[in-house]
């Protein structure tokens, strides 16, 4: 049974889709069997993988819809899996909206996968129906942050509705942990906030720094992630640690 | 009667609330009066006023839900108003789902404002319901755009959505603006980006492109706009000369 690790921050462009590509790509270079999952309509995480993501025909909403099967619709990349995204997938908060159990549809359509180890499911910079959905499946929740203003202010946000989840919906649920992602050593806001953010989250943050690299930010625009575009680059370095970190047993 | 201006990108993270704080903040040093609207229940634009948006009582849904009047929600911070929001903004798409012109409540509690000269709206990183409704009551659109992979994706899904409002909801909406925003000329992904997005929307795009700045990110920690926090630096230099390539007659 795989482990679900949800990647969540209703901040935008915080790094939940870069850290979904290159976990994925990273547990699949030390020999994990990977399924990535887009949970975002806004479809990046397919469109990083060279993906025309509006031209799909079969995508997570039709295998939600029971349209296709999980199997048809899952994209092989690399050594990796993809279950693609696109806009159709905002239609889902609407068209689920008086179904009993609607939190638990994600769930619902990944409870038959075999063969994979982990899922990593990227999620929109949003709290509501899709992000929900997300946390009430998933074992484990990463949290990428950016070491600036409002970072944690966004954090007491996501923590309570965690909370209210775990309660209600999913009480497996772990201690989410914290990515921080972006980090410049030369910004003094950088290392205050970390600072702010390791006194309070401790043990929670990974040890695992993800530093601003440029070629993470190229990649996807050649549909690679950083271990094919840069492999001998920071970004490739600070990845790979984070997924060693991430199989570690704690 | 006010210059309506929406500042939108669904994009996560592109600069959407520190360019409403400082294209408001540069406006009232060039002598305009400016409201700036809080549109985002995430409430990052209240914030970096250092308000406690989770503890105000009358916000910006208070107004909408016509439980407080306009003029006593705006708070006044340095010559400039602000109209504040924190999470009770989440309830408008439910709350007016079956509402006839509820794609107009937005236009309707900015109608009979005075003594503005320019009203400036934060949007949220969705395009759902409350971006529709800033698109629908404002004359002009400004999209901060980073130059990165995806800009481009994400411009065309927005820009479709524009279409779609223009058409039934705002026919005197004007051709969208460009800012281009966190530009670092050392990047070669940076040039070639903005390179295509000149190509493709030559005179839309804004002549100030506004630079990657410490200062920027930096200011709403101290609950400053870029002017007071860094007076001299790059940032308080692009975003004046912005200010006043937007008051210029087009
Ligand atoms: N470590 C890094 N170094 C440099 N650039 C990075 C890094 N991590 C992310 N980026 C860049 O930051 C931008 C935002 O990242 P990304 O799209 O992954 O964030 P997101 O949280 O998924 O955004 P959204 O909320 O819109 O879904 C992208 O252009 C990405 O390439
Ligand atoms: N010109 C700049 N130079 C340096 N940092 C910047 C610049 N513009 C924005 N930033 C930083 O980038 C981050 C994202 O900016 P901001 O929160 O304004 O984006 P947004 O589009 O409003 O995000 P969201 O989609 O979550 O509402 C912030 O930490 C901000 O301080
Ligand atoms: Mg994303
Ligand atoms: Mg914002």
């Amino acid at each position: 049974k795989p482990q679900i690790i949800a990647i969540c921050n209703q901040k935008g462009g915080v790094g939940k889709t870069t850290c979904a590509l290159n976990i994925a790509a990273g547990l699949t270079i030390l020999g994990k069997k990977v399924l990535v999952v887009d949970f975002d309509p806004q479809a990046h995480l397919t469109y990083s993988f060279n993906i025309g993501a509006h031209d799909l025909k079969k995508t997570i909403y039709s295998v939600i819809k029971g349209e296709a099967s999980l199997q048809e619709t899952l994209i092989e990349h690399n050594g990796l899996k993809l279950l693609p995204a696109n806009l159709d997938l905002t239609l889902v908060e609407t068209e689920f909206a008086t179904a009993p159990k609607r939190e638990y549809i994600l769930k619902n359509i990944l409870t038959n996968i075999a063969d994979v180890q982990y899922v990593i499911i990227d999620c929109p910079p949003a709290s509501g129906f899709l992000t929900i959905n997300a946390l009430t499946c998933c074992h484990e929740i990463y949290i990428p942050l950016q070491m600036e203003f409002l970072a944690l202010k966004g954090m007491s946000r996501l923590l309570s509705l965690i909370g209210e989840v775990k309660k209600s919906l999913n009480k497996e649920l772990l201690v989410p942990r914290i990515i921080a992602n972006r980090f410049d050593s030369r910004k003094k806001l950088n290392n205050a906030i970390m600072e702010k953010v390791l006194e309070r989250f401790g043990r929670q943050v990974f040890n695992t720094i993800v530093r601003e690299n440029i070629a993470v930010a190229e990649a996807p625009s050649f549909a690679q992630s950083i271990f094919e575009y840069a492999p001998k680059s920071h970004g490739a370095e600070d990845y790979l640690n984070l997924c060693k970190e991430i199989i570690k047993p704690q």
